[in-house]
């Protein structure tokens, strides 16, 4: 464990609150991807399957929980909760999503560690998480006006992927055996798809004003 | 260790 790993993990667990917080503030989710937060449950819980009989760490154990409820609450909220929902950008969050878990899942039945059920299911929730923020930036395009938290829960998303790239370097140059090279590969195209968010998130930031994505 | 090494990353 080191601090950029820890850094990367508080991150992410930061963006999912700034999210959840939002909703439940504002009881409003506009703006947001039902499809993207459905992704990442998809993620959560083909990663995690192991939580009940491969014990790491508590760290970890806590962190997959904790995932996993958060961005079921999410999920919740968009489709249950009686003033939230009625919120949801329905019309403009139209990705289909079955282009990106398709690919994911017939790529991970070719480029695995390991050919056994749970080693491919981790290799696609590894695919999976790299692509799955995409219905969520298109619908950003589609409705130009970004709204702060929206905003601030895609910029923290990004961070957690820039700490965890540090933190693959650094394991790479003190660990004698640490390669990873499908989780690594998967890691940039994950961060790299942030790069665009970024810069006019920056530019915002930097002029003050309210984020707005060009056409 | 080597391919399984990233199953102890979140």
């Amino acid at each position: 464990m080191n601090i950029f790993r820890v850094s990367a993990d508080i991150l992410h667990l930061l963006s999912i609150l700034v999210l959840l917080l939002k909703i439940h503030a504002t009881k409003s989710c506009a703006g947001i991807s039902l499809k993207t937060q459905e992704l990442y449950l998809a993620v959560f819980v083909t990663r995690y399957l192991d939580l009940f009989w491969n014990f790491h760490s508590l760290y970890n154990s806590v962190f997959k929980v904790v995932y996993i409820a958060t961005s079921s609450m999410i999920i919740w909220y968009m489709k249950r909760h009686r003033g939230v929902k009625q919120t949801y950008d329905k019309d403009h969050d139209t990705f289909r999503y079955l282009f990106l878990i398709v690919p994911c899942a017939v790529l991970a039945l070719i480029v695995n560690g390991r050919f056994s059920l749970f080693e491919i299911l981790w290799t696609f929730s590894i695919y999976l998480e790299a692509v799955a923020i995409l219905p969520q930036l298109v619908l950003l395009q589609r409705t130009k006006n970004v709204d702060n938290l929206t905003g601030n829960y895609v910029f923290l998303l990004g961070l957690y992927r820039a700490f965890y790239i540090l933190n693959w370097i650094y394991r790479y140059a003190t660990e004698p055996h640490y390669s990873a090279w499908i989780v690594w590969l998967s890691g940039l195209v994950q961060t790299g798809l942030y790069l665009d968010f970024f810069y006019y998130y920056l530019q915002a930031w930097k002029q003050s004003k309210k984020l707005q994505l060009p056409s | 260790t080597g391919k399984g090494e990233a199953h102890d990353e979140l």
